[in-house]
């Protein structure tokens, strides 16, 4: 049997908009220590990673290790029933043909269950090496959304470049160019409105912008994102989600022809 | 002109 009640049930609303227009589908693999999702997107160019630790759980049970296999178009219309204020409850069998959403307001009166196939995803897993970065960006996930939305007007990629003085982002079409600039905060009264780089050496890669925007939708999850760079190797976007776990996003680098 | 490399390239499957 398994079982997770989320008090904070606007979370996985969150979560599920963050992924959705990435991925048509994906497996859920549950298990004692928690809930991991990996999929890629159709053309197999980004890479979606969640982890939802079963200690952030409210209410947390899963007695076998067990996959779900999901429509993530059919669960968000799931989660469309379910009131931002609610608490949200999943359920399955060992060995489950469907999974139960339960959705309860906060004083109990009114208790909403919704009943969704689960799909046979034949879907292969990717392991990611432990990688240290040449540069590693900690900023608010409001500006780096912000940045590419601009950015994204002018051309389809979008070229990041971290040195020590800051972070230039930049692009190009033909309208023509616009590029956005940042520093690293020199002090900072609140640690999630600043612009942090660690650096081992500077790094300029170019990304399709289509993607960033993409990843950008998990900003109301987190106040701060973290961008990890380095040469020829997939760009981690990283949002955490309060002490329940992350998102993250690779997306491989663009390389010329 | 740009190509873009699928995640296989990048990290094996298991």
């Amino acid at each position: 049997m398994f079982e997770a009640r989320l008090v904070q049930g606007a979370l996985l609303k969150k979560i599920l908009e963050a992924i959705k227009d990435l991925l048509t589908e994906a497996s859920w693999d549950c298990a004692q220590g928690g809930i991991q999702l990996q999929a890629m997107d159709n053309s197999h160019v980004s890479l979606v990673s969640l982890t939802l630790r079963s200690d952030g759980f409210d209410k947390y049970r899963c007695d076998r290790n067990l996959t779900m296999g999901m429509n993530l178009a059919s669960m968000t219309k799931i989660m469309k029933c379910c009131g931002n204020d609610e608490i949200i409850t999943m359920k399955a069998q060992d060995e489950p043909d469907t999974v139960t959403f339960m959705f309860e307001s906060k004083n109990g009166d009114k208790i909403s269950e919704y009943e969704m196939k689960l799909m046979n995803l034949d879907q292969d897993h990717l392991g990611i090496p432990e990688t240290d970065y040449a540069c590693v960006i900690k900023m608010p996930s409001g500006e780096f959304a912000r940045i590419c939305r601009d950015l994204s007007q002018f051309g389809e990629s979008m070229v990041i470049a971290c040195s020590k003085n800051g972070i230039k982002f930049s692009t190009s079409g033909d309208i023509g160019t616009g590029n956005v600039k940042l520093a690293q905060t020199s002090s900072v009264d609140k640690e999630e409105e600043a612009v942090i780089i660690e650096m081992q050496e500077p790094v300029t890669l170019t990304f399709a912008c289509k993607y960033l925007n993409n990843f950008a939708k998990a900003t109301p999850l987190s106040p701060v994102v973290s961008l990890s760079l380095s040469p020829d190797v997939p760009l981690v976007v990283e949002y955490k989600i309060e002490d329940i776990g992350y998102v993250r996003y690779y997306l491989a680098p663009k390389i010329e022809d | 002109i740009f190509r873009q490399e699928g995640m296989r390239s990048f990290y094996r499957g298991y």
